[in-house]
């Protein structure tokens, strides 16, 4: 099963 | 000091209905050109990004930039006890910990005032990369509303495959499977009513059906929905406001580590 991926990984905190 | 007056006040309770199951609280950032807000949802999975523009207001004065944290679901509440004809204005003075709703009724015989607490959030802005989609697809919202409520009675995730073909969404469940494919069509009517399909590259990413659903609460402030998808990245679901600005979307996918 594909694992849920958290949004955090994508969009960068400044 | 700010107050922002809006005269199809239930475009304000309807970007409320489609936001306030996702995220609980949330700091609405006020400038000259207009309002935004940027939050995550409690799970870290999905990230919704609203601006509405000050061109989309009858009267718009913010002085200074401010930023009000609001807790999502007492805001519906407030705004729920607005009129659907409502004019609503958002009241705010620079300092205080309260912001005030004003309804007036479309001929002005009836004018309420309803002041709501704020809040301190620690929010964190997420910086959202400018992205090139591989694909992108435009359709009917109401039929995207459709699709996930249908999918989520089968499986718990879709697959959704743009190809030359179309746009396919997928799922499967202890139940069985089910495919609903949708062909480019711009032969309709009413522009709103096309499925329009730009696809540089084809792609085929998994979501969760229970934020894709959350998502269409939206599906009233717009008649057409758009959804962006590239490899490796969020998917972009986005609502345009008229004139005013969008409500964006965005799901990490579901992928194999």
């Amino acid at each position: 099963m594909p694992r849920q991926k958290s949004i955090l990984s994508f969009f960068q905190k400044p | 000091m700010l107050e922002l007056r809006l005269v199809q006040g239930s475009l304000l309770k309807k970007v409320l209905e489609s936001i306030k199951d996702l995220v609980n609280d949330a700091n609405f950032d006020f400038s000259s050109s207009g309002f935004s807000l940027q939050s995550m949802d409690s799970s870290h999975v999905a990230l919704v990004a609203l601006l509405l523009k000050s061109e989309g207001f009858e009267h718009y004065r913010c002085d200074r930039n401010t930023s009000m944290g609001m807790n999502l679901g007492n805001m519906s509440k407030m705004l729920k006890c607005a009129g659907n004809d409502d004019i609503i204005t958002i009241k705010g003075d620079d300092g205080s910990d309260t912001v005030t709703f004003m309804f007036e009724s479309p001929t002005q015989d009836k004018i309420a005032d309803f002041e709501m607490k704020l809040m301190d959030i620690d929010s964190e802005h997420l910086g959202i990369p400018e992205a090139e989609y591989h694909a992108i697809v435009k359709m009917p919202s109401a039929e995207f509303a459709r699709i996930c409520k249908d999918l989520a009675s089968i499986g718990d995730t879709v697959v959704i495959s743009v190809t030359k073909e179309g746009v396919k969404f997928s799922t499967r469940g202890d139940i069985g499977t089910a495919n609903i494919v949708l062909r480019q069509n711009t032969t309709v009517d009413k522009p709103e009513d096309a499925t329009v399909i730009e696809m540089n590259e084809p792609v085929s990413m998994t979501f969760a059906l229970r934020y894709m659903n959350s998502f269409t609460k939206a599906t009233p402030l717009s008649n057409t929905v758009t959804i962006s998808m590239s490899p490796d990245l969020p998917v972009v679901v986005e609502y345009k406001i008229a004139e005013m600005g969008y409500v964006r979307f965005y799901l990490a996918p579901k992928m194999e580590e």
